[in-house]
């Protein structure tokens, strides 16, 4: 999960 | 995705097609930074790589797919269309760009949260992004007198900066284990940046005149 989201931002 | 991650993408979006819209339209790139454009182009570049290896959202994906096309798509009108590259300030755009990729990317070799290739490129883009306004600040600065569409530009690249900062004090209160200190640290450099520049842009704005840097 840390890895799925941790670059969910542009 | 809150309010404010939103507000800041879409202002983001909105300064690039204004942007376009000046260079396309008016065929002309005067008061614009090509170094700036540049950098911004590997920015994304190095950022967006996850685009092959992973998915987010079509949003998120839709997104990316805009910046990397709008950047170059920029950066080749600067260059190299006919009329647009006439307009390009040259003699006044002298800031030393690839000074600041090394020394970002050696920071991104040592600080960093994962060290793989694609984790390393990210964080350099961060740093890099962090810097990339430089020229354009130092070429209005320089230039002084500053025609409204590049203004705006600005002041949509700063509010896009802003809000993302308000972004991350809502995740922060909202989501659990939220900390990202890379990001936050780079992201508060760069709106720093902008303070100066902000402070012009309201001021001409409040007495509705046209926006004049001191030199």
């Amino acid at each position: 999960e840390d890895d799925e989201d941790s670059h969910d931002e542009l | 995705m809150n309010i404010f991650r939103l507000a800041g993408d879409m202002s983001h979006l909105f300064s690039i097609l204004l942007l376009l819209l000046k260079i396309h339209t008016i065929k002309s790139c005067a008061g614009v930074s090509l170094k700036t454009q540049e950098l911004y182009a590997l920015v994304f570049a190095t950022r967006y790589l996850d685009i092959f290896t992973g998915y987010i959202s079509l949003y998120n994906t839709l997104m990316k797919m805009f910046f990397l096309w709008s950047s170059f798509t920029i950066v080749w009108y600067m260059r190299y269309h006919n009329v647009v590259r006439r307009s390009y300030d040259k003699d006044q755009d002298t800031f030393r760009h690839y000074f600041l990729i090394l020394p970002c990317f050696i920071l991104a070799l040592l600080v960093h949260e994962k060290f793989t290739f694609l984790e390393v490129l990210w964080t350099f883009s961060l740093y890099l992004e962090a810097v990339a306004i430089l020229p354009q600040l130092v070429l209005l600065q320089r230039t002084r007198n500053v025609d409204n569409l590049t203004g705006h530009y600005v002041f949509f690249l700063g509010a896009y900066r802003s809000f993302y900062i308000l972004n991350w004090i809502y995740r922060y209160f909202t989501e659990q284990n939220y900390y990202k200190w890379i990001t936050w640290i780079s992201g508060l450099v760069q709106t720093a940046l902008y303070a100066d520049f902000f402070y012009y842009y309201v001021k001409s704005w409040r007495n509705s005149e046209r926006l004049q840097l001191p030199a």
